[in-house]
């Protein structure tokens, strides 16, 4: 896939996009 | 702010464990690396959570890390 959204980024009280790799 | 334990960890679901890490993370990223704080604390957060809790404890070794991610992200 794509990298350029990689890596995803955290932002203090907003839900973390990488866990969807998990 | 009270110092974040494994059994903190242990005790919440695993999408909410990242959270919490990332959230004591992110502003010490943000002290060093204003602008790049979000993707530096979102690779630190791909890294075992036993280790990311060393790291919270452990200012050199998080800086270590801090600078890996940036050489990283850099070459990316």
């Amino acid at each position: 896939g794509s990298s350029i959204n990689w890596p995803p980024e955290f932002h203090p009280g907003v839900p973390w996009k990488g866990l969807q790799n998990i | 702010q009270e110092p974040l334990t494994a059994s903190m960890l242990a005790a919440a679901p695993l999408h909410e464990q990242k959270q919490m890490i990332g959230e004591r993370l992110y502003p010490l990223i943000h002290d060093v690396h204003t602008q790049l704080a979000g993707k530096i604390t979102g690779m630190l957060l791909e890294i075992d959570n036993s280790e990311l809790l060393l790291m919270l404890e452990s200012p050199e070794s998080l800086h270590a890390k801090i600078e890996e991610a940036v050489a990283v992200l850099q070459a990316h």
